[in-house]
């Protein structure tokens, strides 16, 4: 499964509706101090099932919807799409035979939270089936958030060993 | 299963070890089995830079703590592969050899995965196949900006 | 006393608001007392860098948090100088045109404050009126040595 | 009073006796990762009286005697010495007409640790007294470690007020 695109509308600083096509290996993403970048990673994690608020750098959970700014109102409601190319067939039951995956999530205001991958209503489990056994599970050593690098050699015997056992 | 686990710990510290000569230019790391019983106990990590005899990982350098963290990703992602890898400015503490040298490790890895990166030195900006621009044309509200690369990497360049 | 302790307040506060400015080009900084008796309540940091609404400080960029820490820290350093002030790496988070507004301020606050800074980005090496190199030319023992500018600056300059 | 050199001996990486002169100012330290750069304010800090071996990055105290290299033995005992020039006055008595104040602490393996001005002993209390009311006290804002930036703002409101008393 390789990530094809990301589509954000009201999530934290993308007020608008956004598209990054992710084209060519590596991607470096660039930009000034408080553009918007980590943003880009908090919204990858938040609809791979992220829970906790605090991971997402917010206090709450709507403090992901876009709050605008001095000049535009706050959303309604945060929406994120992953799109992976599956045409190696490599992604699990039920989903090997669909050449794309979608796998989006939104919350509004109201508090009404879903999850869908290719359009259809989930749930959070199977999102995180979908990744199962991959460095995108709870451990996840597949995202090193920024300013935490130095800390990972600091972990516990027991999370290195979490780590270790996701891996394997 | 005891056996599988030992398997993966042997096989990661191949990989830590060979991705850390290969940032550090020699010495020696490794994950090892803590005090208890096999089955659960954590698990340690070693690492000792070239010609150091420091005892402890507190006893390293920012730099040194990152380049050790980044071997030991990279040899767990080795093992098995996550769909993607992303690396927010991980080479914020690193001097600039050791960012080429970080590039070099990541353009071999980059053959198996995918990787997105964010920073602010050029040297990493080198290594990109695909540059992705965010800015504010509008205060407060992100936007995506197709990059002029040849800007970016003149020396009056700003990231 | 109370009164001491206000004006102290108020004199960080102009210092804050005025290295905010110079540092993002606009918005606003200030230092409250929080709840309790003033005579021993805590301090509450708000920053609103221009364009934005953030409400709290969490939601501020690395880069942003980092330049707020850098105006409050020359806020009080103006009100008391200290002998000198030291800086390890701080515009590690910064992208290049933030780095230029830090050494801006720098060089201005340097005619009265002595500052020792260590960093690997080379528009900060261009502040210093004095560079310092440290090596290892045996391994692990750290000595120093004298500085060739002109290869630091140049592009493929090692820091 | 104004920092003119820094002398190391046997303190961490620093095996060998290294002078530093501070002649101008503002002074920019390079090298690469892991030469010994931030040894040399782990070395500013500890000799102006820091206590805490953590803050220095150490275990126990006696981590900041060098232990030399795969080629060197260990040091025996840690010596280092700020000098400062006090030609305009303003250190506070007794020093006041001092035109040079060395400031010098060193400790050995067998647990002998001093403090020195002027080559006189002297307590911690005596070094503290010298920079009294300064950043370079407890609260010591005048001295940012590497990584530490972005945390000052998430400090608790009674040690920002701390910082403000010491400052005021
Ligand atoms: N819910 C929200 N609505 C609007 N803006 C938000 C929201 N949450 C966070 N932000 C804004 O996003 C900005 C931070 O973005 P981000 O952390 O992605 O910056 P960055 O590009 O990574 O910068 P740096 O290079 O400094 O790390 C902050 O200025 C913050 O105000
Ligand atoms: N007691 C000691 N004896 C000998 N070497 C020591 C001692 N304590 C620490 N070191 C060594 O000092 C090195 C770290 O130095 P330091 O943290 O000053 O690096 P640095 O120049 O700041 O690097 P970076 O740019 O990565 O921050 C480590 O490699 C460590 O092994
Ligand atoms: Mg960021
Ligand atoms: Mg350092």
């Amino acid at each position: 499964m390789r990530l094809s695109a990301i589509h954000l509308h009201g999530f934290k600083s993308f007020r608008n509706a956004t598209r990054i096509d992710v084209q060519r290996n590596p991607l470096v993403i660039v930009g000034p101090n408080g553009c918007g970048k980590s943003n880009i990673i908090d919204a990858i994690r938040w609809v791979l099932g992220e829970s906790s608020a605090r991971q997402l750098r917010g206090g709450a959970m709507a403090d992901v919807i876009s709050n605008g700014s001095t000049s535009r109102g706050a959303a309604q409601q945060a929406v994120v799409e992953l799109l992976f190319d599956n045409s190696t067939g490599k992604a699990p039951a039920p989903w090997t035979a669909s050449a794309e995956i979608r796998v989006q999530r939104r919350l509004s205001r109201d508090g009404d939270s879903q999850y869908r991958i290719n359009d259809a209503r989930c749930r959070r489990r199977d999102v995180g089936d979908l990744f199962l056994g991959t460095g995108l599970g709870a451990s996840s050593y597949a995202i090193i958030e920024q300013g935490t690098i130095g800390r990972i050699i600091e972990s516990r015997p027991e999370d290195l060993r979490a780590m270790l056992e996701e891996a394997g | 299963t005891l056996e599988r686990f030992q398997r993966t710990l042997e096989q990661v510290n191949r990989g830590l070890q060979k991705y850390f000569v290969e940032l550090f230019g020699g010495g020696v790391a490794a994950l090892a089995a803590g005090a208890g019983d096999p089955l659960d106990a954590g698990l340690v990590l070693r690492a000792q830079p070239p010609g150091k005899r420091n005892s402890t990982l507190q006893q390293l350098s920012g730099g040194e703590k990152a380049l050790t963290a980044i071997a030991l990703v990279f040899a767990i992602f080795a093992l098995n592969p996550a769909p993607f890898c992303i690396l927010d400015e991980v080479d914020a503490p690193l001097d600039d050899a050791n960012i080429e040298r970080f590039c070099r490790l990541l353009r071999e890895l980059a053959k198996e995965t995918q990787f997105l990166l964010i920073s602010h030195r050029q040297l990493t900006l080198q290594v990109a196949e695909q540059l992705v621009g965010v800015t504010m044309i509008e205060p407060g509200i992100s936007s995506i900006v197709p990059v002029d690369v040849a800007a970016l990497l003149a020396e009056d360049g700003v990231t």
